[in-house]
């Protein structure tokens, strides 16, 4: 059965297409099968992305490999327990469709709401990129310094994140792998930088996630949005685009993501 | 009655509460009295900042003006025709409570909800923050080529503010303002930038909004919410942080967009 890659975050423009994006095209130029759903459908960035890819593809003749993909809508009926269960039966008809692939990988929205949690509740891998940010880290964990000591309160997502391990638990299925990604790097700004470096690995060890090598601030990761391509892509004499260092620093990164999440063998 | 300020956009992370916090510290710091609701009550990045800015003024002394604050939570009926009249009437609520400020401004969610919706409703003038990304400006328009010209076709959240412009021409209010601001932007990556520049451009004629100047990514815009202050803080001796040239490129920067949305004529 396929290997289930959520990648989760309520604060909004976090990276969460960004990061499902690069991954998806990881695994499709390793040679694996992958089926993608778009949790987030009604802002559909990851639906969009792969449109363009699609439309690249179909104009230009390009040898480049695009996902199996669906978007799954939220349930607009107004009964909420009829909505959940149409939300559930979306999104299991989607993941059937899809039940052939080696990976699937779920984009979800920058908000709470209950097809999202349902998604979660489905990761074997969970991928949290989160800025270097205290607004952002606000919502894994409420930060106070009381007498000089640094405490950690888990904050609405990380509740969110443990209550669907819960759930995984009693259901006896395996457990969440947590992975926790840094975006948005600064190349400069070490202090603020070190801060949140610390801060992260107290947040890893109290809830129990691990820490993944992070993407810097690229605009490579998101200047190619148009075509539907990824920096991944520009070693295919199609993509048209000169490399630069920037360009081969963000494909070490990403590579380092997936060795992280120990999906790449040869890669490593 | 208060001027009202709304600053929204669907898009997640494109800059809203900040852009709010620092939008309430100037009008503060320019004397004027301001009301604040958060309309993302259950994230509440902009009531964290606040709540963190209370208690460094109760911890310190310091003399740094707080706004009177609301959180005006989503309704939780599942009815959905009460559910929009409770939204209004806590909406409504806070606007009464607040109705003796010279500024009110609103931050909304990053995702759409008629909370979101009727909050925009009410916006004099509305900001919109927007990353300089393709990705980001795709909830304003779909970016098409089309036999060598430029295809612009309005993205969901443009469509909602048309809605609002609607029902409010219906309702004989005076138009709402509508102002989007560039924020995040790269100190280097000039070809991106440019190209930004020119469709947000085309897209200002488009959809009828005007183009503020923005925000450079800088740290010193996030890394005070800890203590729940600004940059703006930063000449009161009370904030114990020392001034470099970013943080006057910064101080700039805010002055600038007052201007741009005619709130300080003793600042121009
Ligand atoms: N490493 C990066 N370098 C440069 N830009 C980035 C990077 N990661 C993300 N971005 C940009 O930051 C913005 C937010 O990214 P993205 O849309 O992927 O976040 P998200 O978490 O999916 O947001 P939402 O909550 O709205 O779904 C986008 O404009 C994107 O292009
Ligand atoms: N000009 C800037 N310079 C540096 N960092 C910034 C700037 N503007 C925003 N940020 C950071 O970018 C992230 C997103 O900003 P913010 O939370 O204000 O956006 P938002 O639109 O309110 O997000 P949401 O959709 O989740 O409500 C935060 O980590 C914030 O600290
Ligand atoms: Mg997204
Ligand atoms: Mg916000």
């Amino acid at each position: 059965r396929p290997r289930i890659i959520v990648v989760g975050n309520e604060k909004g423009g976090s990276g969460k297409s960004t990061t499902s994006m690069h991954l998806i095209v990881s695994l499709l130029r390793e040679g694996f099968t992958v089926g993608t759903i778009d949790l987030d459908a009604r802002q559909g960035t990851l639906s969009r992305y792969i449109e363009n890819r699609q439309h690249f593809v179909q104009t230009t003749n390009a040898q480049i490999a695009v996902p199996e993909h669906r978007r799954v809508y939220r349930s607009a009926v107004e009964d909420s327990e009829i909505s959940k269960q149409e939300d559930r039966q979306n999104l299991e008809r989607a993941m059937e469709e899809l039940w052939d692939r080696d990976y699937l990988v779920f984009d979800t929205p920058g908000s709470d709401n209950h097809l999202s949690r349902l998604g979660h509740s489905y990761a074997d891998i969970l991928i949290t990129p989160l800025n270097d940010s205290f607004l952002d880290m606000d919502m894994l964990a409420k930060i106070e310094v009381v007498d000089d000591d640094l405490k950690l309160t888990p904050s609405t997502y990380s509740q969110m994140v443990w209550e669907q391990r819960q759930q995984r638990a009693i259901q006896r299925k395996r457990p969440i792998d947590w992975v926790v990604m840094r975006n948005r790097l600064s190349h400069i700004d070490a202090k603020n930088k070190r801060d949140m470096g610390l801060l992260l690995e107290h947040l890893a060890k109290r809830l129990q996630f691990r820490l993944a090598p992070g993407f810097g601030e690229r605009v490579i990761f998101r200047e190619l949005f148009p075509k539907g391509l990824t920096l991944l892509d520009l070693d295919s004499e199609d993509a048209g685009i000169s490399l630069s260092m920037s360009h081969v620093a963000a494909r070490q990164e990403v590579r380092s993501l997936l060795q992280a999440i120990g999906l790449s063998g040869e890669m490593a």
